[in-house]
């Protein structure tokens, strides 16, 4: 990867992350994920893809398109509504310092 | 994802955060994202378009492609609940964002995202991929980084403004007319943080709070050039219309484009072209030579009424070098409705009779539309070649848009500078009386007599 994209790289490594939606009390019923972008750290702020949502709106997927709906309060999705975001070490942490350098690299066989 | 588990999986190296609880704030659209999408991929063509996490032919249900549909341009904040004893460490910089327009079209891109969402996070948190910013229509972007499902809301990121946040995943995948494109539709990440902040000041006073600690645009204090022009042939293509017919062109002389046959064919025929950058202008112009239908070489010039002013003229290449960076500019996929996309890739293959480049391939997406348009070195900025078709499988009917063939340069520019110098169309005319080794080539067909016919 050319030198130009360092930059791009470390932004990407420390903003990105995983964020999964699932029902309280039902991880049978599965869940529903996507990637995001951290935004702040402190507070935690993350922005995603809002399509692992639909499934827990109280009006439905027709509330994303009623007129002129620009935004909906966190309270459109039901009260069972549980969110998980996971990340890696951030370059800041001193874990991320630790496994610099590290070739724990695997391919499973396919 | 219902991917099959595969043998344990064991981490990347890099031990991950255990998964943190976070709470929903607000879900939030950018109003001008949906406007440019529902220009672009409404209207009459909106049948044709589809951008389920899964093939055409796959089974999704209408209901599930409808919610897909919906939620397409949809985003969602969230608040992580803090950790015990987790804060120290979790300082970083936040986000820089450029702001809307920053990066030009043709500027590199890196796309970040975890394909197949929190499946296997240990292998694919966070993986990238390299592209370019294809397209733009306002906050819509179009990048040519593959990207997978799962990748929703995976940030992209520039080379310049390095590090700049400047979109998000909103569709990995497209399909047009049960083709798959290729590129990838984003939301450019400046004004959904804007709607953030606008939603969160229309919330409770806690949200306005939040609202001040949204990462700011980029602005000048950063001390980078804000409108990078791009790279110039980014703006070489033309659009030709001919009749019914549309295609791209690129101009070789001020009043001299260089289109398909198949786009314009017949000669003396009047012809629409068409440019969009730097300014939009209209010319008319006529067909003065189109190949024949038995030549190999799908080739029409055009001869323009007017100059076409401010449309960098390029700089023919004399050699090909197989594995180089290569660009492909046209008006594939949405025509007049947006100005070319840019698609990158290698020059795959070089393909030689008798020691002479007689057809080019490469790995940058090419669509229906794009047939007449220019292929650049990346490096370098020449002009290579003239791009001829995409790759259909006659018998499935699949088209490979990553595998297509450009007629190079090297094959038409004497003529053509014959034809400028002189008016003399007889250097043209020898492309119909092209050789059967050449022929044999653009057939797709084994140089061998008893060679099996190809099914492409």
């Amino acid at each position: 990867m050319g030198r130009q994209w360092g930059p791009a790289m470390r932004a990407a490594e420390q903003a990105g992350c995983v964020v999964s939606a699932f029902r309280a009390g039902q991880p049978e019923a599965g869940s529903w994920s996507c990637s995001g972008v951290i935004l702040s750290r402190r507070p935690g702020l993350v922005l995603c893809h809002g399509g692992i949502f639909t499934p827990f709106l109280r009006a439905g997927s027709g509330a994303l398109t009623a007129a002129g709906a620009a935004f909906l309060p966190g309270d459109s999705c039901g009260d069972d509504l549980r969110l998980h975001v996971q990340w890696g070490p951030t370059a800041a942490s001193p874990a991320g310092r630790a496994e610099r350098g590290r070739t724990g690299l695997c391919t499973p066989h396919c | 994802a219902g991917l099959e588990p595969s043998p344990p999986a064991r981490p990347r190296g890099r031990p991950l955060r255990p998964p943190r609880p976070a709470e929903l704030l607000l879900l939030l659209s950018c109003p001008a994202f949906r406007a440019h999408f529902a220009r672009l991929f409404g209207g009459e063509a909106a049948e044709q378009w589809h951008f389920a996490n899964a093939a055409p032919d796959d089974e999704v249900s209408e209901d599930e492609e409808e919610d897909q549909l919906r939620a397409l341009g949809w985003f969602a904040l969230l608040r992580v609940r803090p950790g015990h004893g987790e804060e120290a460490e979790e300082r970083g910089p936040a986000v820089a964002v450029a702001p809307l327009g920053a990066v030009p079209k043709g500027a590199p891109l890196m796309a970040c995202g975890s394909p197949f969402g929190a499946f296997c996070p240990d292998i694919f948190l966070n993986t990238l991929s390299r592209g370019v910013l294809s397209n733009s229509a306002g906050p819509l972007l179009l990048t040519d980084a593959r990207c997978l499902p799962g990748t929703e809301g995976g940030g992209v990121f520039a080379a310049r403004p390095a590090g700049a946040l400047v979109a998000l995943v909103a569709a990995p995948l497209c399909w047009k007319a049960r083709e798959w494109v290729g590129l990838t539709l984003l939301c450019a990440a400046a004004p959904l943080l804007r709607a953030a902040r606008a939603a969160l000041g229309r919330l409770h006073p806690g949200a306005t709070a939040l609202a001040a600690l949204l990462p700011p645009e980029m602005g000048a204090p950063w001390g980078l050039p804000l409108r990078d022009p791009g790279p110039p042939w980014a703006t070489a293509a033309v659009l030709v219309e001919c009749s019914t017919v549309w295609g791209s062109g690129v101009a070789v002389a001020p009043r001299l484009v260089v289109t398909c046959r198949h786009v314009a064919p017949r000669e003396a025929t009047r012809v629409l072209v068409r440019s969009t950058t730097p300014k939009s202008a209209m010319i008319w112009g006529h067909v003065v030579f189109a190949t024949q239908e038995t030549s190999p070489y799908d080739i029409a010039v055009v001869s323009l009424d007017e100059d076409l002013d401010g449309i960098p003229m390029p700089v023919p290449a004399e050699h090909f070098h197989e594995g180089e960076a290569v660009t492909v500019v046209g008006f594939g996929v949405f025509g007049q409705t947006c100005g070319p996309s840019v698609t990158t890739g290698i020059l795959s293959a070089v393909v030689q009779v008798d020691d002479t480049p007689v057809m080019l391939q490469t790995t940058c997406a090419v669509h229906g539309g794009s047939s007449g348009g220019p292929l650049f070195s990346t490096g370098s900025g020449e002009l290579l070649g003239i791009v001829a078709s995409n790759t259909r499988d006659n018998n499935t009917g699949a088209t490979y848009p990553h595998l297509n063939f450009s007629i190079p340069i090297t094959v038409l520019q004497p003529a053509l500078q014959k034809y400028s110098q002189t008016g003399d169309l007889g250097g043209l005319r020898e492309l119909d009386r092209a050789t059967e080794p050449v022929r044999v080539v653009w057939r797709l067909q084994r140089p061998l007599a008893e060679a099996l016919r190809s099914k492409l």
